[in-house]
């Protein structure tokens, strides 16, 4: 599902994309 | 701000005139959540300064499967805590 696009019923739409590598923390 | 564990950040350059910003959100730390995030993408979405709340957002992700009805209010303080620099950086330049 990453890459994909949600539309919310009250109209806002969420973009899901992966995280960029450098903003992962440090397990 | 508090370390909720799930990060906001502005997903493009901020112009400090719209009144709509785009926003990115991805948790950084699950453990701090209650429920277990749908996704371990980033979340993009656009947020009207002026008409909406960070809990409308949170209510929103909620709804979508994004998040556990449990975590809507760390994710709503998640992202009142980056909206609330970006409002006091615009006043700050104004």
């Amino acid at each position: 599902s990453l890459n994909a696009q949600v539309v919310h019923s009250a109209g806002r739409r969420f973009i899901v994309s992966p995280v960029p590598e450098s903003r992962l923390r440090e397990p | 701000a508090e370390d909720t564990g799930v990060r906001v950040e502005l997903a493009e350059e901020d112009n400090g005139r719209k009144s709509t910003i785009a926003l990115r959100l991805w948790v950084e730390d699950p453990k701090k959540l209650k429920g277990k995030p749908k996704d371990n993408g980033a979340i993009e979405f656009t947020f009207d300064l002026e008409k909406e709340t960070p809990e409308d957002v949170a209510q929103e992700m909620v709804e979508s499967g994004f998040f556990h009805e449990s975590d809507v209010k760390i994710v709503g303080k998640s992202i009142r805590d980056r909206v609330a620099l970006i409002q006091w950086r615009r006043s700050r330049i104004r």
